[in-house]
């Protein structure tokens, strides 16, 4: 995946850092110390549709050549995840007890054309 | 989209940096409340004694109850486990402690609390209960420990459990309440009583106060119940 600079246009991940203390939930949130809730951006015209790797299925990928092959049907494609992990929460639930759970999927680490 | 452009995806203008910034903030709340299932962020917790904390946790890993994920993580010292690849459904390790209850010369109750969200939507996997004798009497003390549960239909409470023990010396003893606590998990509030009675005469033998350091807590490992996926061909 390609994380994106100050002028990229393609598509990339955006990093995107949430400090709970800028946001006042640092007196229940316990760890971590933030959330890193990155993005995917940018465009997708055809020439980068279905490359090997970037969140291509095979199945993709052949449907994507079709596509190229007939202008017929020259439309872009979208910037999305191809890789995420799970955000490990330690906190205080209402009754003040102490919950870890890890949520699945909320951490974007790559992005790529679909 | 550049500034003053539109969005190539969604036709919507781009918005200003610092009207971007604030709608990112707001969707990451959203995002973090609705996961956890919570209407709203917590209000201001009472946290536990740091005493009464790193006590828990230690006994907890005494007895391997804690995973080291959250032995590390609740003493607040190293970084979250960024390796975590989960099952993909969401997993809950909970710690609970007492509030005291109505006593009387010869019992004690203790309280414990579940958060609905968490109740509602998983399975308990695991719970146990610790409970620390301070000062048991001369030679070997009876004590019967009861776990209760509020009936739905009226002010009873119903007896979910039933332990008679013979405490011979000052330290911890774990019970597993992992069928109580499950049966509670279909309740509103999900709120467990802990009954002990000692014979007459003989005091209570737990700590004195409950910002003691061996406070008795409650340790319970849930996952969250599989969604229901409908198919269709």
């Amino acid at each position: 995946g390609v994380d994106c600079g100050a002028d990229s246009r393609m598509c990339c991940r955006q990093e995107f850092f949430v400090d709970f203390k800028e946001i006042g939930w640092e007196d229940w949130i316990i760890q971590p110390e933030g959330y890193h809730m990155n993005y995917c951006s940018g465009l997708c015209p055809l020439h980068m549709a279905g490359i090997p790797g970037l969140a291509a299925s095979f199945h993709t990928a052949v449907l994507n050549r079709i596509k190229a092959a007939s202008a017929a049907a020259a439309v872009d494609s979208c910037c999305v995840p191809t890789q995420r992990r799970p955000l490990s929460l330690l906190y205080y639930d209402r009754d003040s007890n102490i919950v870890k759970t890890d949520i699945p999927d909320m951490i974007v680490d790559s992005c790529g054309c679909t | 989209a550049a500034k003053g452009e539109r969005c190539p995806a969604c036709g919507v203008a781009a918005l200003a940096p610092g009207a971007q910034r604030d709608a990112l903030l707001a969707l990451a709340k959203r995002s973090i409340l609705a996961k956890l299932r919570l209407p709203g962020r917590p209000s201001v917790p009472q946290p536990p004694s740091r005493g009464s904390l790193l006590t828990a946790l230690r006994t907890m890993l005494r007895d391997g109850a804690a995973t080291p994920g959250m032995l590390r993580d609740a003493a607040a010292t190293a970084g979250m486990s960024q390796d975590g690849r989960g099952t993909g459904l969401q997993e809950y390790e909970l710690l609970s402690f007492a509030e005291s209850g109505s006593s009387t010369s010869h019992s004690v109750h203790l309280h414990f609390r579940f958060s609905q969200e968490v109740a509602r939507s998983s399975d308990i996997q695991q719970a146990t209960l610790y409970l620390f004798w301070a000062s048991p009497g001369r030679g070997s003390q009876p004590v019967t420990v009861r776990l209760l549960r509020a009936d739905p239909a009226g002010p009873n409470l119903t007896v979910t459990g039933e332990t008679r023990l013979e405490v011979q010396r000052p330290g911890w003893t774990a019970l597993d309440i992992g069928a109580a606590v499950q049966s509670l998990f279909t309740q509103d509030t999900p709120r467990l009583t802990v009954q002990l009675e000692v014979p007459e005469g003989w005091g209570s033998p737990l700590p004195p106060h409950p910002s003691h350091s061996h406070w008795p807590f409650v340790v319970a490992r849930a996952q969250a119940r599989t969604p229901h996926r409908l198919r269709r061909r």
